[in-house]
């Protein structure tokens, strides 16, 4: 079984080699990703072994190769249709961000119960009525989720998604919610990021 | 050293602890927060091994005493003073969140460079001209920076903050920043928590 750090740090590997690649560098060594990333080239090895052989012993890495192959581990080497519940600030903010679409992730439908929203195209997406969200959720064959509505709300946007075939969910909102067994569901909470930048100021003094 | 994931993982247990104490909780074992938080007893026990002797050995953990020594390693035991710039659709859903407030986390002035928005105060939080910044923030001992500005903005953003005496900085701004080195910044990037979706949802197809 792979870690999830693994993951993340795969995520991490991915945006560094496009970036080398953007400047224009075609191979590369576990030790330069490891000066790009800052994690050692033995964590940089153990990570990329989970998923095969990648590169020549003594040559390193071709760069569009291991960029290809961390993609397809990824499975962004392809699109996502994604749903976002809740079109507010942060909605607003999800459905304006291109870093989603650079990676695979096409937001193409939004739901709100706000009337002054449904019925409008914002960024290009349009926002239908929470209320109706399983049938177009279907008819779209939408595969990820977003919830960024209140807490109270999100249980039911939850059994929405679940309900309209979506089985990958990330969540923005606070609280428990009861998630059924082969529905998978990532939970983001912008508070530990500043947790993790305070326990450092904290561990430095 | 201790890990970054470990560092995650203890805002994660955290977060079980507060919700144990809610529910009237006083006492719990390794057993059971790895239950709450799905992480094998072995890893938290590691984990809480690197700050201290924490509970008894065959009685658990009091739960007030775990969270407070936690609190303490991540620095939220205290209120931190908190600086936004840039004032958007993120900006706003970052200074409406109540979880910061919840772990500490005091957003007290905010910046922008919109005339419409300098000089209004939103949820309470005052939005000054960015280019009084170094000043207010000097003034206001402001400690930690989040930037929610467009790409091109951010390395200035940073140097302000920076020249404002900020040392710990998050940013949601994609692209390169040159991050002098008695800084930290933490790096957001909400297109790797759906990488993450798409990693599990491939590996199980
Ligand atoms: N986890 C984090 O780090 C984080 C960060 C910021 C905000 N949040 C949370 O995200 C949520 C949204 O934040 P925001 O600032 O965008 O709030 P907001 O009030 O601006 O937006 C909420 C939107 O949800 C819609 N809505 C409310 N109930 C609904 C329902 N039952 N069905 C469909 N739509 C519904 C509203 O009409 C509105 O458009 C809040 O719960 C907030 O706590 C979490
Ligand atoms: N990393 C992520 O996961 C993530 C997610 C969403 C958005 N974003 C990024 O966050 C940024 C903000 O997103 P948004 O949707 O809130 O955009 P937005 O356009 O709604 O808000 C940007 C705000 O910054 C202000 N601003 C612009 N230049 C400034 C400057 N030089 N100094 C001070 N203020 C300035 C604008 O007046 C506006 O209020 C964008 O760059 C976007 O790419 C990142």
């Amino acid at each position: 079984k792979v870690p999830q750090t693994t993951v993340y740090r795969m995520s991490l590997y991915y945006r560094a080699l496009k970036q080398m690649l953007g400047n224009g560098i075609t191979t590369t060594s576990s030790a330069a990703l490891s000066e790009a990333v800052g994690f050692t080239d033995a964590q940089i090895r153990k990570d990329l072994a989970y998923f095969g052989q990648f590169g020549v012993p003594g040559r390193g890495y071709e760069v569009e190769n291991l960029l290809e192959a961390i993609a397809s581990v990824l499975g962004i080497n392809r699109r996502w249709k994604v749903a976002l519940v809740g079109v507010g600030h942060l909605g607003y903010a999800l459905l304006a961000y291109k870093g989603f679409k650079d990676q695979g992730f096409d937001i193409c439908c939004a739901f709100d119960n706000d009337p002054d929203k449904i019925g409008k195209t914002w960024e290009g997406v349009p926002i239908h009525d929470v209320a109706e969200a399983v049938d177009v959720l279907r008819e779209s064959r939408i595969e990820l989720g977003v919830i960024a509505i209140p807490e109270a709300a999100a249980q039911n946007a939850l059994d929405m998604l679940v309900a309209g075939g979506v089985k990958s969910i990330l969540t923005f909102a606070p609280g428990r919610l009861h998630v059924p067994p082969d529905v998978r569901v990532r939970r983001v909470d912008l508070a530990m990021e500043l947790e993790w930048l305070s326990y450092h100021a904290t561990s430095i003094a």
